[in-house]
């Protein structure tokens, strides 16, 4: 960095002053007297002389409190590191949230000064990762980002002022730090996502929800580390740990802040594994803080009978703009428009098929993104002709077309990945909750193979029989398909192929009846 | 019937997986969710007191921060005007420094640095016969029973007990002792004498 | 198969899943007693 000669030894020494002066004047709270002494030595030493030598002086002093846990790992145990550690961090992060309450008047200055800080221990955090490769310590790094947000999110009205700013550096910090980028942090990542106040101020208090998207990149970003080994089913204790830390965020999200859960489904959905099954019920069981679930066992529940079958979920995402490309787009138009050409479903499953994604060879969120396409486009034109869903208005559509064309022409990959497409919009009771129910026993009682109901029965029962939550759609509708002799479910060959089997749907009949 | 993974045979198969190698299948049939130290149940938000992703329940009540009028805090000082107005820290019961175990002495020495508490703990521990090495800086005391097993006006060699603050106990060991280089009864400052 | 990268990121997260985040780790430290700052003998610990 060719530091200015002497840089280094006297901003070494400042920080052994603030140290002591921070343990012995200030307190956990605040350091007004300790740092009104201070300020005048730092100023004097020509710290704050320019942007350069701040720059230099926290990347020297961070350098400092990581060098301090290395070396102590050769000493000594780690509580008495964990302890000095915390000693010094502590006192830097306090000197840092003092310039930045202090610099300036403006918010402009004190934002800038905060994103300095989180990029210079940001950049020293991936240097670290780098060069320490299995010794890396993710102690000194995890300290720092959460003892600054904790002194940055004290209720201090100078803060107040730039709290969304405050938020969106973090936000972007963590994001750059994600788990994939560096994995040796992923643990202490999770730990400040996942720490009370993280959650409190991304998600409660910020004013209208405006940390949301925030939020769930950061949630994405974990999924997206844990996808490759979760999908092999390679639950190593190091994985199960961080999956097991990942379940406690997502319920602690579930049981508060349900509604982030439901705007987000679709995002998270594409990011976890289809044999994640217990994860994904999860999310799909969130529904609306202010909506009362009727018991999904209540007999003869139609959904005709809820108010909120008229409403359609939020969707945050725009739908149409996840089909790709744009010429596949075009002819999935036409063809809802003109049920035509009929080229288009003979080339539907090609297209599905195209994926970078070693270990699968369909596209899972190209097929998310069009059953939920095709579907809300089929709920408008039918709302358009001043009808309500149902097994004879949503027969004989190109809409339908499309779907019965997929539970015929797919593989039986292909076809258990579109299955669950369709299942993954049973949710709480909405407009959409209830179209895909009836397309997806409009597909058993219309599908002229016992192979599309089976598939079926397997997508839908599997995730059933794991630990609850299950989403209050899928229970409706699975009782519906056991229930309503219409589908003749009971004389299926597949319900009888094996005693566990037949065992199975009698307690889960049960259970539903 | 489907023949692969994908039908009831798939899932008949993960059925009977669970029973042998649950491992396997603990990402579909999952865990019981109310046993992750979480009480789903509440009425109230869990988030106010989440313990974390490896938590094993909400935090304790004291590392919750709270927003308490200025008037309670111990440690910091009212400004009134320009002078420093101490708090309520005049009304908090009076610390009994003589009824501590010399452990909590030890953690009072070393953790209250530039403190008269560090000067109140040592002059205790003085007075329970432990003596602070000037040059070790550590504190050493007699072990019991055992006696020097060589003396002179100005030394002595023996076995003593050191109190080691890294592995946090009382440690034996061999020693050659100068008494000039032990400390002197530790000077308490006259307004703490009370204690 | 897990590719290249994802073997060197699970060797990176199992060598720091042998040092786990504690609690304190995300806690403020807390002082239960009031500073009473003193100047201490030089050869007592300063820090």
């Amino acid at each position: 960095y060719d530091d200015p000669q002497g840089l280094v030894e006297k901003s070494e020494i400042l920080l052994r002053e603030w140290v002591r002066l921070y343990a012995t004047q200030g307190s956990p709270k605040d350091s007004s007297k300790a740092f009104s002494s201070f300020i005048h030595e730092l100023n004097s030493s020509g710290i704050l002389k320019n942007d350069d030598v701040i720059t230099r002086f926290f990347r020297i002093c961070v350098q400092c409190c990581i060098n301090q846990v290395y070396q102590g790992l050769q000493a000594g145990p780690m509580n008495l590191i964990r302890s000095k550690c915390y000693q010094s961090v502590d006192a830097l992060v306090r000197l840092v949230a003092l310039l930045i309450r202090h610099i300036g008047d403006s918010p402009t200055p004190k934002v800038n000064l905060m994103n300095k800080f989180l990029g210079i221990v940001a950049g020293i955090l991936i240097q670290e990762h780098e060069l320490q490769k299995t010794d890396f310590q993710q102690l000194p790094f995890h300290r720092m980002f959460m003892m600054l947000f904790y002194d940055l999110n004290t209720q201090d009205q100078v803060f107040e002022t730039i709290s969304m700013q405050i938020l969106t550096g973090f936000s972007n910090t963590l994001h750059i730090l994600n788990p994939i980028k560096v994995p040796g942090f992923a643990y202490a990542w999770l730990e400040i996502i996942g720490n009370r106040l993280f959650i409190a101020r991304m998600l409660a208090l910020a004013s209208e929800q405006k940390c949301w998207a925030m939020y769930c990149q950061l949630i994405l970003d974990l999924f997206r580390f844990l996808f490759p080994f979760l999908r092999n089913a390679e639950l190593a204790k190091p994985v199960a740990t961080l999956y097991r830390g990942t379940l406690r965020v997502l319920l602690v999200i579930l049981h508060d802040f349900p509604d982030f859960l439901c705007d987000y489904c679709y995002h998270f959905l594409d990011a976890i594994p289809p044999n994640c099954i217990q994860m994904r019920n999860l999310v799909l069981s969130a529904f609306p803080r202010n909506m009362r679930l009727p018991d999904p066992f209540t007999a003869n529940l139609k959904f005709e009978m809820l108010a909120d079958t008229a409403m359609p979920p939020r969707i945050l995402s725009n739908v149409g703009a996840m089909i790709q490309p744009a010429s596949f787009k075009k002819d999935l138009d036409s063809y809802l428009k003109a049920r035509g050409p009929v080229t288009f479903l003979s080339e539907l499953r090609t297209n599905l098929q195209v994926t970078n994604e070693p270990g699968t060879r369909y596209n899972i969120p190209l097929i998310n993104a069009l059953v939920l396409y095709v579907g809300s486009q089929h709920i408008q034109v039918i709302r358009s002709r001043n009808q309500t869903p149902n097994m004879s208005t949503i027969a004989h559509t190109s809409h339908m077309d499309i779907f019965q064309n997929l539970a015929v022409d797919l593989d039986t990959e292909g076809r258990y990945l579109f299955l669950n497409a369709l299942a993954n919009q049973l949710r709480f009771p909405s407009s959409h909750t209830h179209y895909f129910s009836l397309v997806i026993l409009y597909l058993f009682a219309h599908s002229n193979t016992e192979d599309v109901q089976e598939q079926i029965t397997r997508v839908l029962l599997e995730r059933l029989v794991v630990n609850r939550p299950h989403p209050w759609g899928l229970l409706v509708t699975f009782i519906e398909l056991i229930k309503n002799p219409t589908y003749k479910f009971w004389q299926h060959e597949f319900v009888h192929c094996a005693p566990e089997v037949e065992k199975l749907f009698e307690s889960v009949a049960r259970s539903c009846m | 019937m489907v023949g692969d993974q994908f039908g009831m045979v798939g899932l008949l198969t993960f059925i009977r997986v669970a029973e042998t190698d649950p491992n396997l299948v603990t990402l579909a049939l999952g865990f019981d969710l109310t046993a992750l130290g979480l009480n789903l149940n509440a009425t109230d938000s869990l988030y106010p007191s989440f313990g974390g992703p490896w938590g094993e329940g909400p935090v304790r009540a004291e590392d919750i921060e709270y927003q308490v009028p200025q008037e309670y805090n111990i440690s910091d000082q009212l400004r009134h005007g320009q002078e420093f107005v101490s708090s309520i820290r005049e009304k908090l019961s009076p610390l009994k420094i003589p009824r501590y175990k010399d452990e909590l002495l030890f953690y009072l020495f070393y953790t209250y640095a530039g403190d008269v508490l560090q000067v109140l703990s040592a002059a205790e521990l003085y007075n329970r016969d432990w003596r602070y090495h000037k040059e070790e800086k550590i504190w050493i005391t007699r072990a019991p029973g055992i006696n020097a097993v060589e003396k002179g006006t100005n030394f002595e060699r023996g076995t003593y007990y050191f109190f080691d603050p890294i592995s946090w106990r009382k440690v034996a060991k061999e020693f050659y002792l100068e008494y000039d280089k032990l400390e002197d009864r530790p000077v308490v400052p006259p307004s703490y004498i009370h204690n | 198969p897990l590719g290249k990268d994802h073997q060197h990121q699970f060797q990176m997260l199992e060598a720091s899943s042998y040092h786990m985040p504690l609690p304190s780790d995300s806690e403020r430290m807390r002082q239960f007693l009031p500073r009473n700052p003193f100047p201490t003998p030089h050869y007592y610990p300063q820090n």
